[in-house]
């Protein structure tokens, strides 16, 4: 998926600050 | 046999019983003793205090303190419930509860709507969604054209705000979701499941009081 084809919250989506997993990494 | 947790984390201002926070969250006791030793991990990263402060949060998230991030700051905010700029562990745990995968979904939309809704009207407006898209392609290094950008949002806009009064509302964001649901992907932490695997030397070492 490019994003031009992505809608703008699909593209938001995708921000690191969104991704809470990288607080479960040691 | 006693229990470190609760005889070390009483002392933390903020503190909440486990059972309080087990019964009000999808978490088991265990789990939120785990999840605890993450708190402790994170809320001494910087000034050893018992809260989570937002450079401790953005060091958890991006390796980095000083990393300002848009996204990352709507979710310190969101987690902050009492608004008084740092995260106690009852607000960690009630907030990540939102986050674990036996959470209701209609939970993850209504937060995911009160993300990005970032001036707190209730709705989300087209302005606050172009600015976080240009806040992603800050953070990401893309490059797209203003003109494309604009595309983006007016084409997501149309498509979202199926009542056409120039204003995304929770029902409209709801429907939206159900038609992506690849937007709610990271409202779901899978690692929540396994927490007591993540963090074990907590549950090994101590047992609950009743």
């Amino acid at each position: 998926t490019t994003p031009l084809t992505m809608n703008a919250f699909e593209l938001i989506s995708t921000s690191q600050g969104l991704n809470l997993s990288s607080l479960f990494e040691k | 046999m006693g229990c470190l947790y609760s005889k070390n984390a009483r002392n933390v201002p903020g503190y909440e019983e486990p059972t309080v926070l087990a019964a009000e969250t999808p978490f088991t006791v265990d789990e939120v003793q785990a999840l605890y030793e993450l708190f402790k991990k994170i809320s001494s990263s910087i000034i050893d205090d018992g809260l989570i402060h937002k450079e401790e949060f953005q060091l958890a998230l991006f390796r980095n303190r000083n990393r300002r991030n848009l996204f990352a700051d709507r979710v310190f905010d969101l987690f902050d419930l009492k608004r008084n700029g740092v995260i106690e562990f009852g607000e960690f745990v009630r907030s990540l509860g939102v986050f674990h995968p036996n959470a209701p979904m209609a939970d993850k939309i209504a937060f995911a709507f009160r993300l990005y809704d970032l001036r707190h009207t209730g709705y989300i407006e087209r302005e606050e969604l172009k600015e976080m898209v240009l806040a992603l392609l800050h953070e990401s290094d893309l490059v797209l054209s203003d003109d494309v950008v604009e595309m983006i949002v007016d084409k997501t806009f149309k498509d979202a705000d199926t009542k056409g009064d120039g204003r995304i509302d929770q029902e409209e964001w709801k429907e939206f979701v159900s038609r992506y649901p690849s937007l709610m992907k990271n409202m779901t932490l899978p690692y929540l499941k396994d927490i007591t695997l993540a963090f074990p030397s907590f549950v090994l070492s101590s047992e609950v009081e009743d």
